[in-house]
Protein backbone atom coordinates (compact mmCIF):
# COMPACT_ATOMS: atom_id res chain seq x y z
CA UNK A 1 0.00 0.00 0.00
CA UNK A 2 1.26 3.77 -0.39
CA UNK A 3 -0.33 6.83 1.18
CA UNK A 4 0.16 10.71 0.59
CA UNK A 5 -1.56 13.43 2.74
CA UNK A 6 -0.11 16.89 1.03
CA UNK A 7 -1.11 20.05 1.38
CA UNK A 8 -1.40 22.89 -1.55
CA UNK A 9 -0.28 26.05 -1.38
CA UNK A 10 -3.38 27.56 0.27
CA UNK A 11 -3.17 24.92 3.29
CA UNK A 12 -5.75 22.50 1.49
CA UNK A 13 -5.11 19.08 2.55
CA UNK A 14 -5.73 15.81 0.42
CA UNK A 15 -5.22 12.49 1.40
CA UNK A 16 -4.65 9.51 -1.21
CA UNK A 17 -3.56 5.86 -1.02
CA UNK A 18 -3.23 2.73 -3.42
CA UNK A 19 -4.67 -0.65 -1.19
CA UNK A 20 -2.23 -2.98 -2.42
CA UNK A 21 -3.57 -6.84 -1.30
CA UNK A 22 -2.64 -10.34 -2.22
CA UNK A 23 0.53 -11.33 -2.79
CA UNK A 24 2.08 -14.92 -2.96
CA UNK A 25 -1.84 -15.66 -3.13
CA UNK A 26 -1.92 -17.83 -6.44
CA UNK A 27 -1.32 -16.53 -9.70
CA UNK A 28 -4.06 -15.92 -12.39
CA UNK A 29 -1.98 -17.62 -15.60
CA UNK A 30 -5.12 -16.34 -17.82
CA UNK A 31 -5.36 -12.96 -16.50
CA UNK A 32 -1.42 -12.66 -15.64
CA UNK A 33 -2.29 -11.22 -12.22
CA UNK A 34 -2.69 -11.90 -8.15
CA UNK A 35 -5.39 -13.98 -8.29
CA UNK A 36 -7.20 -12.71 -4.85
CA UNK A 37 -6.53 -8.87 -6.06
CA UNK A 38 -7.80 -10.03 -8.72
CA UNK A 39 -11.37 -11.09 -7.02
CA UNK A 40 -10.92 -8.50 -5.24
CA UNK A 41 -11.37 -5.50 -7.83
CA UNK A 42 -15.38 -6.48 -8.82
CA UNK A 43 -15.86 -6.09 -5.01
CA UNK A 44 -14.72 -2.75 -4.27
CA UNK A 45 -17.70 0.01 -3.31
CA UNK A 46 -17.83 3.34 -1.20
CA UNK A 47 -19.73 3.17 1.34
CA UNK A 48 -21.70 6.15 3.50
CA UNK A 49 -22.35 5.29 6.67
CA UNK A 50 -25.11 7.36 8.04
CA UNK A 51 -27.44 8.21 10.99
CA UNK A 52 -30.52 10.02 10.64
CA UNK A 53 -30.41 10.40 6.90
CA UNK A 54 -26.85 12.38 7.75
CA UNK A 55 -23.35 10.88 6.90
CA UNK A 56 -21.43 10.23 9.83
CA UNK A 57 -18.08 8.78 7.63
CA UNK A 58 -17.57 7.30 3.96
CA UNK A 59 -15.36 4.62 3.54
CA UNK A 60 -13.81 2.96 0.15
CA UNK A 61 -14.40 -1.15 0.76
CA UNK A 62 -14.90 -4.44 -0.10
CA UNK A 63 -18.02 -6.17 -0.46
CA UNK A 64 -18.66 -8.12 2.91
CA UNK A 65 -15.87 -6.38 4.93
CA UNK A 66 -17.12 -4.58 7.99
CA UNK A 67 -14.02 -2.82 9.30
CA UNK A 68 -12.47 0.25 7.58
CA UNK A 69 -9.13 0.25 5.82
CA UNK A 70 -9.64 3.84 4.15
CA UNK A 71 -11.94 6.24 5.40
CA UNK A 72 -12.60 9.93 5.72
CA UNK A 73 -15.18 11.84 8.50
CA UNK A 74 -16.02 15.51 6.65
CA UNK A 75 -15.12 18.32 8.29
CA UNK A 76 -12.79 16.31 11.04
CA UNK A 77 -10.25 13.71 9.48
CA UNK A 78 -9.52 11.41 6.80
CA UNK A 79 -8.08 8.02 7.91
CA UNK A 80 -5.92 5.23 6.28
CA UNK A 81 -4.52 1.82 7.42
CA UNK A 82 -1.47 0.15 5.64
CA UNK A 83 -0.32 -3.31 6.53
CA UNK A 84 3.15 -3.31 8.82
CA UNK A 85 5.13 -6.62 8.41
CA UNK A 86 6.76 -8.16 11.94
CA UNK A 87 7.11 -11.10 12.98
CA UNK A 88 5.50 -10.47 16.22
CA UNK A 89 2.58 -10.07 13.70
CA UNK A 90 -1.52 -10.15 13.32
CA UNK A 91 -1.26 -14.09 14.35
CA UNK A 92 -0.16 -13.29 17.63
CA UNK A 93 -2.92 -11.43 18.17
CA UNK A 94 -5.56 -13.97 17.21
CA UNK A 95 -4.01 -16.35 19.44
CA UNK A 96 -3.98 -13.90 22.20
CA UNK A 97 -7.63 -13.57 21.33
CA UNK A 98 -8.44 -17.70 21.00
CA UNK A 99 -6.65 -18.09 24.55
CA UNK A 100 -9.07 -15.41 25.98
CA UNK A 101 -7.07 -12.19 26.63
CA UNK A 102 -9.01 -9.67 24.94
CA UNK A 103 -8.30 -6.56 25.74
CA UNK A 104 -6.91 -5.31 22.23
CA UNK A 105 -9.05 -4.16 19.71
CA UNK A 106 -9.40 -5.32 15.84
CA UNK A 107 -7.39 -2.72 13.43
CA UNK A 108 -9.95 -2.06 11.26
CA UNK A 109 -12.21 -2.07 13.75
CA UNK A 110 -9.96 0.91 15.74
CA UNK A 111 -10.34 2.59 12.08
CA UNK A 112 -13.98 2.72 12.04
CA UNK A 113 -14.49 3.23 15.97
CA UNK A 114 -12.12 6.47 15.23
CA UNK A 115 -14.10 7.39 12.03
CA UNK A 116 -17.34 7.08 13.97
CA UNK A 117 -16.90 8.82 17.04
CA UNK A 118 -14.17 11.50 16.70
CA UNK A 119 -14.70 15.03 16.47
CA UNK A 120 -11.34 16.54 16.17
CA UNK A 121 -7.91 15.16 14.52
CA UNK A 122 -6.24 15.42 17.79
CA UNK A 123 -8.90 13.06 19.29
CA UNK A 124 -8.26 10.47 16.97
CA UNK A 125 -4.73 11.01 16.59
CA UNK A 126 -4.72 10.05 20.49
CA UNK A 127 -7.04 7.39 20.18
CA UNK A 128 -4.56 5.17 17.18
CA UNK A 129 -1.77 5.73 18.88
CA UNK A 130 -3.22 4.74 22.79
CA UNK A 131 -5.36 1.83 22.50
CA UNK A 132 -4.19 -1.51 22.31
CA UNK A 133 -4.10 -3.22 19.28
CA UNK A 134 -4.25 -6.94 17.56
CA UNK A 135 -1.93 -6.36 14.50
CA UNK A 136 1.16 -4.17 13.91
CA UNK A 137 -0.22 -1.36 11.48
CA UNK A 138 0.14 2.32 9.90
CA UNK A 139 -2.06 4.27 10.52
CA UNK A 140 -2.32 7.55 7.99
CA UNK A 141 -3.87 10.21 9.70
CA UNK A 142 -5.27 13.97 8.10
CA UNK A 143 -7.01 16.67 9.55
CA UNK A 144 -9.18 19.97 7.61
CA UNK A 145 -6.01 22.31 9.06
CA UNK A 146 -2.65 23.04 7.98
CA UNK A 147 -0.15 20.44 8.54
CA UNK A 148 -2.52 18.14 10.27
CA UNK A 149 -0.81 15.20 8.84
CA UNK A 150 1.10 11.94 10.40
CA UNK A 151 1.91 8.32 10.46
CA UNK A 152 1.50 6.58 13.71
CA UNK A 153 3.73 3.43 13.47
CA UNK A 154 1.91 1.21 15.63
CA UNK A 155 2.93 -2.83 17.45
CA UNK A 156 0.49 -4.78 19.23
CA UNK A 157 0.75 -2.92 22.67
CA UNK A 158 2.50 0.85 22.15
CA UNK A 159 3.28 3.10 19.57
CA UNK A 160 6.65 3.12 18.12
CA UNK A 161 6.57 6.01 16.49
CA UNK A 162 4.40 9.25 15.19
CA UNK A 163 5.69 11.19 12.06
CA UNK A 164 4.70 14.78 11.59
CA UNK A 165 3.78 16.13 8.52
CA UNK A 166 5.60 18.96 9.10
CA UNK A 167 8.87 16.67 10.03
CA UNK A 168 8.42 14.63 7.04
CA UNK A 169 9.86 17.65 5.12
CA UNK A 170 7.12 20.28 4.82
CA UNK A 171 4.06 19.84 2.48
CA UNK A 172 3.81 16.06 2.24
CA UNK A 173 4.07 12.46 3.92
CA UNK A 174 4.24 9.52 2.37
CA UNK A 175 3.86 6.23 3.99
CA UNK A 176 4.44 2.56 1.91
CA UNK A 177 4.91 -0.24 4.32
CA UNK A 178 7.98 0.12 5.80
CA UNK A 179 9.10 1.94 8.93
CA UNK A 180 10.04 5.71 7.67
CA UNK A 181 13.31 5.68 9.50
CA UNK A 182 14.47 2.92 7.95
CA UNK A 183 15.47 1.77 3.90
CA UNK A 184 12.63 -0.02 2.39
CA UNK A 185 13.15 -3.32 1.28
CA UNK A 186 15.46 -3.15 -1.97
CA UNK A 187 12.95 -5.17 -3.98
CA UNK A 188 10.16 -3.45 -2.51
CA UNK A 189 10.82 0.31 -3.00
CA UNK A 190 8.24 2.20 -4.01
CA UNK A 191 8.89 4.70 -1.30
CA UNK A 192 11.49 6.53 -3.61
CA UNK A 193 9.86 6.64 -7.29
CA UNK A 194 6.52 8.34 -5.20
CA UNK A 195 8.87 10.43 -3.40
CA UNK A 196 10.45 11.58 -6.83
CA UNK A 197 7.22 11.67 -8.67
CA UNK A 198 5.97 13.99 -5.53
CA UNK A 199 8.67 16.32 -5.76
CA UNK A 200 8.58 16.97 -9.49
CA UNK A 201 4.37 17.61 -8.88
CA UNK A 202 5.16 20.27 -6.68
CA UNK A 203 3.02 21.76 -4.24
CA UNK A 204 2.18 24.66 -6.40
CA UNK A 205 0.88 21.90 -8.85
CA UNK A 206 -0.55 19.97 -6.36
CA UNK A 207 -4.34 18.23 -6.57
CA UNK A 208 -6.43 15.06 -6.44
CA UNK A 209 -5.56 14.71 -10.04
CA UNK A 210 -1.60 15.07 -9.06
CA UNK A 211 -2.10 12.48 -6.54
CA UNK A 212 -3.51 10.11 -8.44
CA UNK A 213 -1.01 10.19 -11.47
CA UNK A 214 1.65 9.49 -8.56
CA UNK A 215 -0.39 6.62 -7.03
CA UNK A 216 -0.25 5.58 -10.92
CA UNK A 217 3.14 5.50 -11.58
CA UNK A 218 5.13 2.16 -11.92
CA UNK A 219 5.63 0.73 -9.30
CA UNK A 220 3.98 2.69 -6.63
CA UNK A 221 1.44 1.30 -8.80
CA UNK A 222 1.67 -2.35 -9.45
CA UNK A 223 0.26 -5.98 -9.67
CA UNK A 224 -1.06 -5.66 -5.62
CA UNK A 225 -2.89 -2.45 -6.20
CA UNK A 226 -6.44 -2.70 -6.62
CA UNK A 227 -7.76 0.74 -5.87
CA UNK A 228 -7.00 4.44 -5.49
CA UNK A 229 -9.10 6.21 -2.81
CA UNK A 230 -8.74 10.19 -3.30
CA UNK A 231 -9.82 11.83 0.27
CA UNK A 232 -10.24 15.41 1.62
CA UNK A 233 -11.10 15.76 5.08
CA UNK A 234 -12.39 19.09 4.76
CA UNK A 235 -14.83 18.43 1.77
CA UNK A 236 -15.65 15.24 3.19
CA UNK A 237 -15.27 13.93 -0.51
CA UNK A 238 -14.15 10.33 -1.17
CA UNK A 239 -13.82 9.41 -4.76
CA UNK A 240 -12.48 5.84 -5.55
CA UNK A 241 -10.94 3.67 -8.64
CA UNK A 242 -10.87 0.61 -9.50
CA UNK A 243 -6.87 0.16 -10.47
CA UNK A 244 -5.27 -2.54 -12.40
CA UNK A 245 -1.45 -2.48 -13.91
CA UNK A 246 -0.92 -3.14 -17.60
CA UNK A 247 2.04 -5.11 -18.47
CA UNK A 248 4.46 -4.67 -18.04
CA UNK A 249 4.34 -4.58 -14.69
CA UNK A 250 6.25 -4.92 -10.98
CA UNK A 251 4.09 -7.93 -9.18
CA UNK A 252 4.36 -5.99 -5.78
CA UNK B 1 6.65 -9.58 -13.95
CA UNK B 2 9.01 -6.99 -14.58
CA UNK B 3 11.81 -6.14 -12.12
CA UNK B 4 13.92 -3.74 -13.43
CA UNK B 5 14.78 -0.60 -11.48
CA UNK B 6 12.12 2.51 -11.50
CA UNK B 7 12.57 4.17 -14.86
CA UNK B 8 12.18 7.97 -12.71
CA UNK B 9 9.51 8.47 -14.99
CA UNK B 10 6.57 9.51 -13.31
CA UNK B 11 2.63 9.59 -14.87
CA UNK B 12 1.21 12.90 -15.91
CA UNK B 13 -1.79 11.62 -17.72
CA UNK B 14 -3.89 8.71 -15.51
CA UNK B 15 -6.24 11.43 -14.22
CA UNK B 16 -9.59 11.45 -15.17
CA UNK B 17 -9.17 7.71 -15.33
CA UNK B 18 -11.84 5.35 -17.66
CA UNK B 19 -15.08 5.27 -16.50
CA UNK B 20 -14.88 1.29 -16.01
CA UNK B 21 -12.85 2.07 -12.82
CA UNK B 22 -15.51 3.47 -11.17
CA UNK B 23 -17.40 1.64 -8.60
CA UNK B 24 -20.62 1.59 -6.59
CA UNK B 25 -21.83 3.85 -3.46
CA UNK B 26 -23.53 2.05 -0.84
CA UNK B 27 -25.07 3.85 2.43
CA UNK B 28 -24.90 1.79 5.96
CA UNK B 29 -27.81 2.43 7.80
CA UNK B 30 -26.42 2.83 11.52
CA UNK B 31 -30.20 3.44 12.49
CA UNK B 32 -30.57 -0.46 11.93
CA UNK B 33 -30.20 -3.12 13.99
CA UNK B 34 -26.50 -4.78 13.16
CA UNK B 35 -27.65 -7.36 12.27
CA UNK B 36 -29.53 -5.91 9.14
CA UNK B 37 -26.93 -3.30 8.20
CA UNK B 38 -25.81 -5.07 5.36
CA UNK B 39 -28.33 -6.94 4.11
CA UNK B 40 -27.88 -5.54 0.64
CA UNK B 41 -24.48 -5.77 0.46
CA UNK B 42 -24.57 -9.40 1.23
CA UNK B 43 -27.72 -10.70 -0.74
CA UNK B 44 -25.98 -8.46 -4.00
CA UNK B 45 -22.40 -9.79 -3.50
CA UNK B 46 -23.03 -13.09 -1.84
CA UNK B 47 -21.93 -14.88 -5.05
CA UNK B 48 -18.29 -12.82 -4.91
CA UNK B 49 -17.99 -13.21 -1.52
CA UNK B 50 -18.20 -16.62 -1.45
CA UNK B 51 -15.47 -17.49 -4.51
CA UNK B 52 -12.92 -15.18 -2.55
CA UNK B 53 -13.37 -17.09 0.72
CA UNK B 54 -12.87 -20.15 -1.25
CA UNK B 55 -10.05 -19.11 -2.82
CA UNK B 56 -8.55 -17.87 0.59
CA UNK B 57 -9.26 -21.28 2.56
CA UNK B 58 -7.55 -22.92 -0.45
CA UNK B 59 -4.39 -20.87 0.21
CA UNK B 60 -4.83 -21.23 3.76
CA UNK B 61 -4.93 -24.70 3.54
CA UNK B 62 -1.62 -25.17 1.39
CA UNK B 63 0.24 -23.50 4.22
CA UNK B 64 3.06 -26.66 4.93
CA UNK B 65 2.21 -28.60 7.75
CA UNK B 66 -0.03 -26.71 9.50
CA UNK B 67 -2.47 -25.71 6.41
CA UNK B 68 -5.32 -28.80 7.80
CA UNK B 69 -4.85 -27.77 11.24
CA UNK B 70 -5.68 -23.80 10.15
CA UNK B 71 -8.38 -24.70 8.05
CA UNK B 72 -9.92 -27.05 11.13
CA UNK B 73 -9.43 -23.94 13.10
CA UNK B 74 -11.50 -22.09 10.72
CA UNK B 75 -14.11 -24.04 10.06
CA UNK B 76 -14.74 -25.30 14.41
CA UNK B 77 -13.75 -22.51 16.39
CA UNK B 78 -13.93 -19.22 14.34
CA UNK B 79 -17.76 -19.23 14.56
CA UNK B 80 -17.05 -19.13 18.72
CA UNK B 81 -14.96 -16.14 18.26
CA UNK B 82 -17.70 -14.30 16.69
CA UNK B 83 -19.46 -13.59 19.82
CA UNK B 84 -16.72 -12.23 21.82
CA UNK B 85 -16.32 -9.46 19.61
CA UNK B 86 -17.66 -5.72 20.82
CA UNK B 87 -20.33 -4.31 19.55
CA UNK B 88 -21.85 -3.95 16.84
CA UNK B 89 -19.18 -6.22 14.72
CA UNK B 90 -19.96 -9.52 16.45
CA UNK B 91 -23.99 -8.67 15.11
CA UNK B 92 -23.01 -7.08 12.15
CA UNK B 93 -21.08 -10.42 10.74
CA UNK B 94 -23.55 -12.65 11.71
CA UNK B 95 -26.01 -10.58 10.16
CA UNK B 96 -23.27 -10.84 7.01
CA UNK B 97 -23.39 -14.58 7.09
CA UNK B 98 -27.27 -14.79 7.28
CA UNK B 99 -27.99 -13.18 4.60
CA UNK B 100 -25.30 -14.20 2.26
CA UNK B 101 -25.74 -18.07 3.29
CA UNK B 102 -21.89 -18.09 3.88
CA UNK B 103 -20.56 -20.33 7.18
CA UNK B 104 -20.05 -17.78 10.01
CA UNK B 105 -16.18 -18.85 10.78
CA UNK B 106 -15.12 -18.33 6.99
CA UNK B 107 -17.46 -14.60 7.27
CA UNK B 108 -14.58 -13.80 10.37
CA UNK B 109 -11.37 -15.58 8.10
CA UNK B 110 -12.50 -13.11 5.40
CA UNK B 111 -12.53 -9.67 7.98
CA UNK B 112 -9.68 -10.71 9.40
CA UNK B 113 -7.32 -11.11 7.04
CA UNK B 114 -5.98 -8.08 6.06
CA UNK B 115 -4.70 -7.84 9.54
CA UNK B 116 -3.85 -11.07 10.91
CA UNK B 117 -1.61 -12.34 7.66
CA UNK B 118 0.86 -9.77 7.94
CA UNK B 119 3.73 -12.39 8.28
Amino acid sequence: CTSIIAEDKNGELFHARNLDFGLFMGWDLKKNDWAITEALRPMIMNLDFQKNNKTVFKSASFAGYIGVLSGVKPGVISLTLNERFQLKGGFIGIIQWLLGQRTAKWSSFLTRDTLTSATSYQMAKTELSKTELLAPVYFILGGTKSKEGCVITRSLNKTDNIWEMSAAGGWYILETNYDHWLPPLFIDDRRTPATLCMNELTQNNLTMAGLYNVLSTKPVLNKLTTYTALMQAKSGSLETHIQKCPDPCWPW
Amino acid sequence: FVLKPFDGKCVTDAYPPKSSTTVPNLTINLDLPAHDRWKEVAIKYKDSMKSLIGDLKKLVGSVPVVGDLIIKIIDNEFEKIIPTLPAPYADELLGMADYSGINRGEILLYNIFYEVFTV
